[in-house]
């Protein structure tokens, strides 16, 4: 509940208006990611547990699950989504063509797969909520500064999903959640590969912090 | 951390 009370929301696009076409896409996606980020920082340090990770900690989670913990949203978003189209945003709904031509048909392929894993077991917002936490305390940080605390962070989260489900008798989905967490990490992975690969031949001018958490995985 | 400037000072704010 405290996870539900938290959950920012979606935020709303920004269509660039200095250029057109493809380019506008990519700029206005950005400039999103960008903006949500901001918010999943402020959002990650209202998850019980994390406040008590080291700065240090805090940091790594953060740079390593940042994309894992962004898609989430939009797998959930895509759900109910007419026409195989992804959502990044209530106004930002995006077709297979559209990824293409922005070039962005990585990410389109990989978070479509997603997004039907999720659609197949009918992801509730309780869940989604869960599992965007999960998906940033389970990321991977080497070394670990304080792991115990991390570990009391991570078992935490485990445990709320675990009561969730035993609450409505369906123990079975806590598992499958947790097996979804390897697409959710490959397709985080070939979303910021596809990114950096934009940045590098398309010379987008980004924001600075998605820079530096682009920067991070690079 | 000097590379991760505004990670560093956004999770430094304390709002």
């Amino acid at each position: 509940s405290h996870l539900l009370q938290t959950e920012p929301g979606s935020l709303a696009a920004n269509h660039d208006a200095s250029t057109d076409g493809s380019l506008r896409t990519l700029l206005t996606l950005c400039d999103l990611l960008n903006r949500e980020l901001l918010v999943l920082i402020g959002w990650a340090k209202q998850i019980p547990g994390f406040s008590d990770l080291s700065l240090v900690d805090q940091m790594s989670l953060l740079q390593s699950g940042w994309m894992e913990a962004l898609l989430v949203g939009v797998a959930w978003r895509s759900q109910s989504a007419a026409g195989e189209e992804l959502v990044f945003a209530g106004n930002l709904h995006l077709s297979e063509a559209q990824c293409r031509a922005a070039g962005l048909a990585d990410v389109y392929e990989a978070v479509r797969h997603l997004t039907v894993r999720y659609q197949g077991m009918k992801l509730r917002l309780e869940e989604a909520v869960t599992l965007k936490a999960l998906a940033l305390a389970n990321s991977d940080t080497d070394p670990v500064d304080c792991p115990d605390a991390l570990q009391r962070f991570r078992d935490g989260l485990h445990e709320a999903l675990q009561d969730y489900e035993l609450s409505r008798r369906e123990q079975h989905r806590t598992g499958r959640l947790l097996m979804s967490l390897p697409l959710l990490r490959q397709t985080a992975d070939r979303t910021v590969q596809n990114l950096l690969w934009l940045q590098r031949q398309r010379r987008i001018p980004l924001h600075k912090l998605l820079l530096e958490m682009l920067d991070a995985k690079a | 951390k000097e590379k991760h400037k505004i990670l560093h000072q956004l999770l430094q704010n304390s709002t």
